[in-house]
């Protein structure tokens, strides 16, 4: 575990909440739910039960304020710092101020979604500082996380657990979803679900988490997928580089998103059928974009299709089986991409490295090699 | 990490207020200082070395786009 604490933590279990403002970027009703749920996130985990008050002071006060307010500690205007909160204890402690010069919305990825920034500040109102892990709802950047669906993360379990111990009215019937982990590089059986080239970078992805390896650098930067990308899918499978383009392409299901460096392109996502694949390909395995001849080659069980990027149409005499191309590849492609003219095609956790002009298999080596632990 | 080609004075005001804010950077002269290491530079390998950056103690791309991105106005580093 990676958290923090502040060395502070309430010595109550019952706390009490009150909401002083409403930001006009959302109804009352959505602001409601939003902190409402944020502080759920806490009580699900621990023994800690939150009431809320309409009138005097609470244990957390909760406002919305712009610039200076009081506290010694202003907020600057649009993006940057959009919240903050003070560690358990009397006068200020346990409070959060959000900055109204934020545009917060309630579950839209166009805007800050103030369910997750809620959550992240009330986990400082209960005691824990900032993690270093990146996708752990401590980390202290924003990334949009849909909050349908979010589960708080392993990390902040193990801290807000620390400092409180767990839930124990949980219904032991009730099959609370797992944890999501954050994916480690050190993991010798891990299965990538796609690599790309993108810019000179290589990029490795898991789950929702990418790493970014420069060539300059020994050491991969983990982060969200959706801090580099906050419109892309996470869990995709399969990625591609076009240079012709300067575009990156991920694939997720029948969908395709493009990216040229962080922004969005125009007109995407398309389904597969926009590069031309029949209609029954539900998903992709993998995509490899051959540099010397300009052809990507979509991997479909044991079978790959070949794409010609210049014509934008499917080659003809494809799906054609993946050893006829690949000698010795028998199990499926989860991965491919080129490294400094050699084709590197990843099955499970070993990458094989071919010479495509050849077809020639020359070395089988493991995740390591490139994503170094 | 690529090098900046050159650091703007906004962007080098603007990493010193990042690093006051988050990382708890303060002037104050001291041995330290007297033999050329920059509280500037200790503090900047610090948050990198946070984020998981590469840590070269310099403001570099990587570095000044972490820092320009939306977050939380409690301090990283602990006073």
């Amino acid at each position: 575990a990676r958290f923090s604490i502040y060395g502070r933590k309430w010595q109550k279990r019952s706390l009490t909440y009150r909401i002083e403002n409403y930001t006009p970027d959302m109804s009352v009703a959505e602001v409601d739910a939003s902190i409402g749920k944020a502080l759920q996130v806490w009580a699900k985990v621990t023994p800690l039960r939150f009431t809320r008050i309409y009138s005097g002071i609470a244990d957390i006060m909760i406002s919305f304020v712009r610039r200076e307010h009081g506290d010694f500690n202003s907020f600057d205007g649009p993006g940057n710092t959009l919240a903050h909160a003070f560690a358990p204890g009397d006068g200020l402690g346990g409070d959060a101020h959000f900055d109204d010069d934020e545009s917060f919305t309630f579950r839209s990825s166009r805007g800050v979604v103030l369910f997750i920034v809620a959550a992240h500040e009330f986990g400082h109102s209960l005691g824990l500082g900032h993690s270093n892990v990146p996708g752990a709802l401590m980390y202290p950047t924003y990334s949009y996380r849909n909050p349908d669906t979010f589960v708080l993360p392993q990390d902040d379990v193990r801290g807000i657990q620390y400092l409180y111990g767990p839930n124990s009215r949980k219904d032991p019937s009730v099959d609370d979803p797992k944890p999501p982990t954050t994916p480690d590089a050190c993991d010798s059986n891990m299965v990538l679900d796609a690599v790309t080239t993108h810019r000179g970078e290589i990029i490795f992805f898991k789950d929702s988490f990418l790493w970014r390896s420069f060539p300059q650098s020994q050491t991969p930067q983990q982060s969200l997928i959706r801090s580099l990308w906050p419109s892309a899918p996470v869990d995709i499978d399969a990625a591609y580089e076009s240079r012709q383009l300067d575009t990156v392409f991920l694939f997720k299901g029948r969908k395709v998103w493009a990216f040229t460096g962080n922004q969005p392109v125009r007109g995407y996502p398309k389904t597969l059928t926009a590069f031309g694949l029949p209609k029954g390909v539900r998903k992709i395995d993998a995509a490899l974009h051959d540099v010397n001849s300009g052809k990507t080659l979509f991997f479909v069980g044991n079978n790959y299709f070949s794409y010609d990027e210049s014509r934008k149409t499917m080659e003809q005499g494809y799906p054609r089986l993946v050893n006829q191309a690949f000698a010795g590849l028998t199990r499926r492609v989860t991965a491919a991409f080129q490294h400094k003219g050699y084709t590197y095609i990843y099955s499970g956790p070993y990458v094989y490295e071919y010479d495509l002009g050849t077809g020639t298999r020359h070395r089988e080596l493991r995740n390591s090699y490139f994503l170094r632990c | 990490s690529v090098p900046l080609s050159e650091v703007s004075v906004e962007d080098e005001s603007f990493a010193k207020n990042y690093l006051k804010k988050f990382f708890n950077l303060t002037e104050e002269e001291g041995p330290a200082v007297r033999r050329g290491i920059s509280p500037v530079n200790k503090k900047l390998a610090e948050m990198q070395r946070f984020f998981g950056l590469q840590i070269t103690g310099s403001l570099d791309a990587d570095t000044l786009a972490m820092m320009k991105k939306p977050r939380c106005g409690v301090p990283d580093e602990q006073v």
